[in-house]
């Protein structure tokens, strides 16, 4: 694992609560708004499950620590997208919180459902680009959810070890976390592959 | 394209530019300067390295195959030009 120059993190009182919010102008077509929050809800809880962080979703985007949304092309932030494949999604570094997504990808949530061979596991995406928002980098482990490449149709949604050090490193581990618990994560998703 | 031995095209797919935009894109060579045999080379090198490749400091079917993947946006680890980077590197 690897954090940012300076080791940037997000310093609030303890138990640290951050918000997200969903830019409502700029969502993906390939997906219902509802899916979108369903995985994200997901995904901030995999961060959740390590460390002694809560994520609560807000509709109030302006204010929300951390701010999600789908963008095409140059979308202002002088990190412009480069439609479908090449770069999938950015972020920066805490305590930033935009969280930007390509909008040109074929997002997916169900690869029974989305059949395109350019098809992007968003939930992947999003663990991967949650663990930016918190102060991670990338990461030289392959099975590391903060690896910086992911194929089309592929899935990688659970965190390995190194990313839980890393972020636990960081933040601190959450009083119910169990190394048996990410080993069973693991498992299961070993056998579901 | 540099005389080295970089010459040859090492895939259909992917050029000697484009291997170094997508150095440059990911921070492991500078923007808009052209970059020596000697710094493409250490490039690759860090590359590998970050991306946990075979290291050969070539543009091999291992490194082709990484670059030709999507990928997050953000910039990766690159050691001599961001030495604060590692303070938390185990």
């Amino acid at each position: 694992y690897v954090y940012f120059p300076g080791r940037p993190r997000w310093t609030r009182d303890v138990p640290l609560k951050l918000t997200y919010a969903f830019s409502q102008e700029n969502l993906t077509p390939y997906l219902a708004p509802t899916d979108i929050r369903r995985v994200f809800r997901r995904a901030f809880g995999k961060w959740a499950s390590v460390i002694p962080v809560s994520f609560i979703e807000t509709e109030d985007y302006v204010i929300a620590d951390i701010k999600i949304g789908f963008f095409n092309g140059d979308h202002g932030d002088g990190e412009p997208f480069d439609g479908v494949l090449g770069v999938l999604a950015h972020t920066f570094s805490p305590e930033n919180g935009r969280l930007h997504l390509d909008k040109a990808e074929t997002w997916a949530v169900d690869f029974d459902e989305e059949k395109s061979s350019v098809a992007v596991d968003l939930e992947s995406v999003a663990v991967h680009e949650i663990g930016h928002v918190l102060g991670l980098g990338h990461s030289s482990v392959k099975d590391a959810a903060m690896y910086p490449t992911l194929k089309p149709r592929s899935k990688k949604v659970n965190l390995n070890m190194d990313d839980v050090v890393g972020v636990q490193s960081l933040y601190g581990t959450n009083p119910n976390f169990t190394l048996n618990s990410l080993l069973a994560s693991e498992t299961s998703t070993n056998l579901a592959d | 394209r540099n005389p080295s031995q970089f010459t040859t095209n090492p895939s259909p797919d992917v050029s000697i530019p484009e291997i170094k935009r997508h150095l440059q894109q990911y921070g492991y060579l500078p923007q808009n300067k052209e970059s020596d045999d000697v710094s493409f080379e250490q490039a690759l090198v860090r590359y590998q390295k970050n991306l946990g490749l075979p290291i050969t400091g070539k543009p091999d079917s291992d490194t082709l195959s990484q670059i030709l993947l999507p990928r997050c946006g953000f910039p990766d680890d690159v050691e001599p030009k961001t030495a604060p980077f590692h303070t938390g590197k185990k």
